[in-house]
């Protein structure tokens, strides 16, 4: 509860008409980002309890849920450094969705598992080179491997289990042209 | 030098040869759809009257007319059976991907900005402008913070006669889920995910402004310019617009305004991926 409390008093905060606008000083917006962080992070901590009821496995989930907060420059330390990874959609709109996932990964040969052991369709998208020369990014992703939800319940979720293969029949390559 | 162009069942996006996005064919028609990046130079006022203050934080003034950021556009094409590309490079700091999922009926572009330069001392306030041949004649639409969509008139005010001075600045509306334009045959609606000003200057176009940064404060109280920064350069923001163009017809079902407004659930409430490195601790047998 303190968790979220902390983010609620946040997202209270961030009403006020300048932090609405942009037209806080420059200071001010750099401390409410910090406050939005860490009450973020504390929020992290609920989200994990919740993936791992919903689950129902509770005791066999001993790793952390991250959701990646580098995304936005197409980088994140965990799709790009594992070899093995699970995904888990959480579809909040209270119909089912079909979105696209693209996570950041090395170029490779990538396999997408569903839970009913069937191969999902998956390719993998060159990252454009403007993104990878941000001089902030820090990120060996070269790639996104792209797949797509298959019908997300309402309210509800769907894993998948990603892994990196030695051969070549697993993800397509898309075809460049310059 | 061939013709390039993206697309899936539904629809297909052409590219001239100069790298810009031209045309969409939809249902078998072709229509004229262009896309560029374009800036206005924010106005330097002296800030002691209220009509001669600077762009700045609190309102948006440009000194004259915009000016396109290039003529050529350094494209590459990817193709795949989920989703196919085009990245742009308009300059050394504008670059864009355009993109179309198998399956989905609209086009996503993703939109790269900044750091702005400043070197020449000028501020810059920048738009994405899409120009079609929908005779809109002065009308647009512009969401209500997600809600309803408000008719705009351009120079024009539903209670007040109007003696526009600015006629930018004076037609800009606060854009947060969708703006769109339509006449009898078509319409073509714009999403984005974040708040932006954007307009309808001309019959048939849309834009919104997607970055800016400027050199003097407006005198409206916050008392810096806005020039933010970021490990010694200015900010670069990224982020996506989504595009529907189709049939205005309200008979056609369901309309191209229901697919705008789950589109909208959709992008503004989008499917939480949380991800878990599982090397050596859970096999997908064990997965399973």
């Amino acid at each position: 509860e303190s968790h979220l409390t902390a983010l609620r008093e946040v997202m209270g905060v961030m009403q006020h008409h300048d932090a609405i606008t942009g037209t806080e000083k420059q200071h001010v917006a750099d401390d409410y980002a910090r406050m939005l962080y860490e009450a973020f992070e504390a929020c992290s901590a609920n989200t994990r309890s919740a993936l791992n009821q919903l689950t129902g496995e509770r005791d066999s989930f001993k790793f952390d849920w991250g959701y990646c907060k580098q995304a936005n420059v197409s980088a994140c330390a965990m799709t790009e450094s594992s070899d093995n990874l699970v995904v888990l959609l959480y579809n909040p709109l209270g119909h089912s969705s079909n979105d696209f996932v693209r996570l950041p990964v090395k170029e490779g040969n990538y396999l997408v598992r569903n839970d009913r052991g069937q191969t999902v369709r998956s390719t993998l998208i060159p990252i454009p080179g403007s993104v990878i020369d941000l001089p902030f990014r820090e990120s060996e992703a070269t790639h996104e491997l792209v797949f797509q939800g298959e019908q997300v319940a309402p309210v509800g979720y769907k894993s998948y289990y990603v892994s990196k293969e030695e051969s070549k029949s697993s993800s397509s390559a898309a075809v460049m042209r310059q | 030098e061939d013709n390039v162009s993206i697309g899936n069942d539904h629809l297909t996006v052409h590219f001239d040869e100069n790298g810009f996005m031209s045309q969409i064919t939809i249902d078998g028609e072709t229509h004229p759809l262009k896309q560029n990046f374009l800036y206005y130079e924010g106005a330097y006022g002296n800030n002691e009257e209220f009509r001669n203050r600077s762009s700045g934080a609190y309102i948006f003034r440009p000194n004259g007319t915009e000016k396109a950021v290039t003529d050529v556009v350094e494209i590459q094409v990817v193709k795949s059976d989920l989703v196919q590309e085009v990245h742009q490079i308009f300059n050394e700091w504008i670059s864009q991907v355009i993109r179309v999922y198998a399956g989905q009926e609209h086009v996503e572009l993703e939109w790269l900005v900044g750091p702005i330069p400043i070197d020449d001392s000028k501020g810059k306030e920048i738009i994405s402008r899409f120009e079609s041949d929908i005779k809109s004649e002065g009308t647009f639409w512009t969401d209500s913070n997600g809600r309803e969509m408000l008719r705009r008139v351009r120079n024009y005010r539903e209670t007040w006669e109007l003696d526009l001075v600015e006629p930018v600045a004076g037609n800009y509306y606060p854009i947060t889920a969708k703006i769109a334009v339509e006449d009898d045959h078509s319409r073509m609606a714009v999403l984005n995910d974040r708040a932006q000003g954007g307009s309808s200057l001309v019959d048939g176009q849309l834009e919104l402004m997607v970055h800016r940064r400027l050199l003097r404060d407006d005198a409206f109280g916050v008392g810096e310019a806005l020039n933010e920064t970021q490990y010694g350069a200015g900010i670069v923001a990224r982020g996506k617009h989504w595009l529907f163009f189709g049939s205005s017809q309200k008979a056609v079902s369901p309309t191209l305004q229901a697919k705008e407004r789950f589109l909208q659930n959709k992008v503004l409430l989008p499917s939480w991926p949380f991800v878990s490195a599982v090397d050596n601790v859970l096999t997908y047998d064990d997965y399973l």
